[in-house]
């Protein structure tokens, strides 16, 4: 663990008792290497590296030693304080919204769990009252409407599927109307995984963004992801924008860097967790315990 | 020879940089940077010793040998959404190109619509598919498929299985049940066991390798995804440190977007 690991560089550092200039540097080091082994970003690890060196910098020149805590706890406590402040204090969930239907848009790379995570959503805004209208905007993958029909059977909602519709523009139009006209609160928006450097398939992600109007873009990611979330993440925003992740398969082992990634070049919070397969495995996000298993 | 050394300095944090991003790993990134620095130049680039020592890690691994027993069993794990079941669809399709007679297993019972999703492929391979009986459990199926690839002639068996974390032992243990049955059906079955890697993932594919390996014995890896901007990197790990040879590499949804694995566009790759 990253607490582990520093109590070991200060204890090389002949038991100081106190941070210096020289024992930050050598802190800092450490934390670099755990921060690139928990898979988070290169750059996004520079720019906080430089953001904990400067706490404790201040926590030098000023004296503000806190009160109990040796040298390495003190930093792993700014650490620990500077990561939950990168996560934001954002409640997660969905955006405030006055819009009616609330359209919410899926999107991400292909794999991510975006249709799994359809149907997590619409069983927890049913739970909460809502009524959910289920929308499969992929025509592309074999069986992928399919797959959405199964999910939403099990969850109990209702799904837009006209018979023969393969235009996905189409698809997600159509569903807004039906939810405007039979009364549903809500349209979830499931789209075809596509890699972020692919320029006609961007393009139509813009176009059901246009035909939808949603108030959540929900970037969908694989919580076991290196170092290529910042590309993918930045790029789906800056194309389509992003209001919200959703890190999947955190029931894994990953560490979950990717997570730090994702929120610093998007800005915008983690919304929900995906904390296994079945249906009712969401979770709202926890900033604590990500940065607990970042640290390690 | 003194003024080379600054020059060197920023071209080795800048190599160290271009590797840690590829997702190669601190450790593997710092043991090719020392490795190199230590060698003798002549006249060759720093990068270009780099190439040429992840070259040399592939090149280090062998690719296990045939065996000649048939029919031959192709097992397919993974962790979930990595591209297993795209996977099987291009490699029947590919091993048909080639002259062999493959049949598809969906020993996937679990997931919504995979096994449609499966034989969507099949159909597009014009290969033969084996789907579970009504309640039956992935190892039935395999024992269905083998039989029934014994009886017709066909070869490989290609069993797409569901995703499963590495961290979930009792759908670990699944897959030992399913080599198990593969083994008691054919000798030395299953003589492939492919783990499909999808090319984002981070540290925790080496994890996924290592374990994975343990439990199911896997010999050979599937990088897929590689026509995105990730590089999958751990690769280079994981030939180091488990000796498992990438065999195929995935390049788009396609089902001729599957090709063997080249160490030389892997590492000009890299560098692009
Ligand atoms: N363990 C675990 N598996 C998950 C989670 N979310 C999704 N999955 C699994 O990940 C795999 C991929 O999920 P999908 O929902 O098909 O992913 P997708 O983003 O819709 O995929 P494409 O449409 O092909 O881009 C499936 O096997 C899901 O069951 C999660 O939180 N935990
Ligand atoms: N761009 C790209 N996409 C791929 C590649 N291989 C698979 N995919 C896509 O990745 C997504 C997941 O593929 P699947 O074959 O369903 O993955 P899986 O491992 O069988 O998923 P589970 O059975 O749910 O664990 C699909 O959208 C595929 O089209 C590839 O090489 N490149
Ligand atoms: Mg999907
Ligand atoms: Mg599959």
């Amino acid at each position: 663990s990253l607490s582990t690991r520093l109590q070991d560089v200060f204890k090389t550092l002949r038991g100081e008792s106190r941070l210096t200039p020289e024992n930050i540097e050598a802190a800092l080091r450490e934390i670099r290497l755990a921060l690139l082994e928990a898979d988070v970003n290169f750059k996004v690890v520079k720019a906080f590296v430089d953001r904990v060196r400067d706490r404790a910098m201040d926590a030098v020149t000023n004296k503000d030693t806190l009160r109990g805590l040796g040298p390495s706890q003190e930093v792993v406590k700014i650490v620990r304080d500077e990561m939950v402040a990168l996560f934001g204090n954002a409640e997660g969930g969905l955006q405030a919204t006055t819009k009616r239907p609330r359209v919410i848009l899926m999107l991400g790379l292909q794999g991510a769990g975006k249709t799994t995570t359809s149907g997590k959503l619409a069983m927890w805004l049913k739970t909460q009252g809502k009524h959910p209208l289920l929308v499969s905007t992929d025509v592309k993958r074999p069986a992928a409407i399919q797959q959405l029909n199964v999910v939403a059977e099990k969850v109990g909602v209702r799904v837009h599927d006209p018979a023969g519709e393969m235009n996905p523009v189409t698809r997600a139009k159509g569903a807004v109307a039906e939810a405007t006209t039979l009364g549903f609160d809500v349209v979830i928006v499931d789209t075809a995984g596509r890699l972020h450097i692919d320029d006609e398939l961007m393009a139509e992600l813009v176009a059901i963004k246009n035909v939808t109007d949603p108030s959540d873009l929900l970037f969908v990611a694989d919580a076991m992801t290196g170092q290529d979330a910042i590309k993918s993440a930045g790029e789906f925003n800056a194309q389509v924008g992003v209001t919200g992740v959703v890190l999947t398969k955190m029931d894994g082992d990953a560490r979950g860097g990717a997570a730090l990634s994702v929120v610093s070049v998007v800005g915008v919070p983690i919304a929900f967790v995906g904390s296994g397969e079945r249906l009712e495995d969401l979770e709202p996000f926890h900033p604590e315990r990500v940065v607990s298993r970042v640290l390690g | 020879e003194r003024r080379t050394r600054p020059v060197d300095v920023e071209t080795v944090e800048a190599l160290e940089e271009l590797l840690i991003s590829a997702d190669i790993g601190v450790a593997a990134t710092t043991r090719i940077i020392a490795a190199v620095t230590k060698q003798s130049r002549n006249g060759a680039s720093l990068r270009d010793l780099v190439k040429q020592e992840i070259r040399a890690v592939f090149a280090a691994v062998d690719r296990p040998s045939t065996v000649a027993v048939h029919p031959q069993v192709t097992l397919i794990v993974g962790v979930n959404g990595t591209g297993k079941t795209t996977t099987v669809g291009k490699l029947a399709n590919l091993l048909k190109s080639q002259g062999k007679t493959p049949l598809i297993c969906a020993a996937d019972t679990f997931r919504a619509a995979a096994v449609e999703q499966l034989e969507i492929w099949a159909n597009r391979a014009g290969v033969d598919m084996v789907r579970a009986r009504e309640g039956a459990d992935p190892a039935a199926v395999v024992f269905d498929a083998i039989t029934s690839g014994k009886a017709k002639g066909r070869d490989p068996i290609l069993i797409d299985t569901a995703g499963r974390l590495h961290t979930r032992v009792n759908l670990m243990n699944e897959l030992d049940k399913i080599k198990r049955i593969a083994a008691r059906e054919v000798p030395g079955a299953p003589h492939d066991v492919l783990l499909v890697l999808d090319a984002t993932v981070g540290q925790n594919g080496v994890a996924q390798a290592r374990e994975f390996m343990s439990v199911a014995g896997v010999n050979g890896i599937v990088l897929t995804k590689l026509d995105g901007t990730a590089k999958g990197g751990v690769a280079v790990a994981i030939a180091h440190d488990l000796r498992l040879p990438i065999r195929y590499v995935g390049v788009g949804e396609g089902i001729n977007d599957l090709v063997p694995f080249s160490a030389d566009d892997y590492v000009d790759s890299l560098f692009e």
